[in-house]
């Protein structure tokens, strides 16, 4: 006769158990074969919150070999889910997301009390008892940076080819067109193919989409703050370097478009209230740039204000913009030998580095500060969408 | 209820790179 001992409900602790068997399923269910699309609605993050239940459960019944088994498969899953949608901003920029907020989980609930400060009690309740993870967010740690660097790789792709045409050659300003300097009118126009010609919009439209994804899926500001302040320092580059090269671009009118531009990119950057990224200060060459394509280049007084204003430019890339500047008309003056002369002499001090381009493919440290979640374990729910039944909440 | 302060064992973890050479129960991706 089989007896049946009635057990009481239990609460929730915030713990998921799975056989060994099944971390491979956990794996592909939760990470190699997640689409993000599948989890619209659901809590931000929620993969890297149902790991650390998985880890949780591993620690508390003391399990160091499916510990490791668990965040070596997870890691090893990211990886290959990267490497798989490696051009793909939405799954690079999910996972990102979500590899830190695993190791915010493993910091908030390490049990180390510089993590803890804005732990509620039940939130304590829920830290690791048996293992001390140092090692693993190290891992994670890089395994981000790792992330970070593909989801810059990939939005420079799909922002690099529209940067030169959105900022020196489309004209947005009416009545610039007539204004292009001798000569060049009819080949800067043919220059550009209509396939290949984007204006500003189009740039800021795909930041915009930039921006709601990573806002979407929970990337901490902070990380999409240093993403922007990288993009703005490529359209720096990359605008800078062209116009270090091209004769054609070096006008008056080009200068006025450009200023123009430059301030719709400052604005983008107040509409998202992205303005303390440093973005907008990255472009502070090009800002100077623009000013010196319009300033009068003419007497002593003027070479002295060029030198005042320009703190952002070599020596080398002043000199080569004055070089390359091209009059609008018959009735504005060529830069003179002597007034490059006065300037680099008046230059010479700074000792500036002789290069003249930009390195466009300068990528700025990141760094992930620390970003506990105020959600409670307890009260995650997992959808049954994700097929994870095999999972029991303990 | 207050928490016990336990020394907590250093799970030890080798680096990224030596993780992917590790075989994981994930089957590989097929090409």
């Amino acid at each position: 006769r089989q007896v049946t001992v009635q057990r009481k409900e239990k609460d929730f602790q915030g713990m998921l158990e799975y056989h060994r068997d099944d971390e491979a399923l956990l794996v592909r269910s939760l990470v190699t074969e997640l689409r993000p699309q599948a989890l619209v609605g659901a809590v931000p993050c929620l993969p890297a919150y149902i790991l650390y239940m998985c880890v949780r459960h591993a620690d508390y019944t003391n399990d160091d070999a499916k510990l490791h088994s668990l965040l070596t498969a997870t890691i090893n899953g990211i990886k290959r889910v990267i490497k798989k949608h490696s051009e793909d901003f939405e799954v690079t920029s999910f996972w990102l997301a979500n590899s830190c907020r695993l190791l915010h989980c493993l910091k908030q609930y390490s049990g180390d009390e510089g993590f803890m400060t804005q732990n509620t009690a039940k939130q304590n309740e829920h830290c690791l008892k048996n293992f001390d993870l140092t090692e693993y967010r190290q891992v994670l740690s890089d395994l981000s940076i790792h992330i970070y660097q593909q989801l810059i790789r990939v939005a420079e792709g799909v922002l690099q080819p529209m940067i030169v045409s959105a900022m020196l050659e489309n004209e947005s300003i009416q009545g610039l067109s007539g204004m292009k300097p001798m000569g060049y009118r009819k080949r800067s126009s043919s220059m550009v193919d209509g396939e290949n010609s984007y204006c500003l919009e189009a740039v800021m439209r795909q930041m915009t989409t930039f921006h709601t994804v990573m806002g979407d899926q929970g990337l901490d500001p902070e990380i999409i703050l240093q993403v922007f302040r990288q993009l703005f320092y490529m359209i720096n580059a990359v605008t800078l370097n062209n116009l270090l090269l091209r004769k054609d671009v070096c006008s008056w009118s080009t200068g006025m478009q450009l200023r123009y531009n430059i301030s719709q990119l400052e604005e983008w950057l107040r509409g998202r209230n992205l303005q303390q990224s440093g973005a907008a200060q990255t472009l502070e060459p090009l800002i100077q740039a623009a000013q010196l394509l319009q300033l009068k280049k003419k007497t002593p007084e003027d070479a002295e204000a060029i030198c005042s204003l320009c703190t952002a430019l070599s020596t080398q890339q002043i000199v080569k913009i004055l070089n390359l500047y091209t009059p609008l008309n018959e009735f504005e003056e060529r830069v003179t030998v002597g007034f490059i002369r006065t300037i680099q002499a008046q230059l010479q001090e700074r000792n500036d580095p002789p290069q003249l381009l930009l390195d466009f493919k300068h990528m700025f440290p990141v760094v992930f500060p620390f970003n506990p979640s105020s959600l409670t374990m307890d009260s995650i729910h997992i959808p049954a969408s994700l097929n994870l039944e095999f999972l029991s909440e303990v | 209820s207050t928490l016990r302060p336990r020394p907590r064992v250093l799970l030890k973890a080798p680096t990224l790179a030596e993780m992917e050479e590790m075989n994981t129960s994930e089957e590989e991706d097929s090409p």
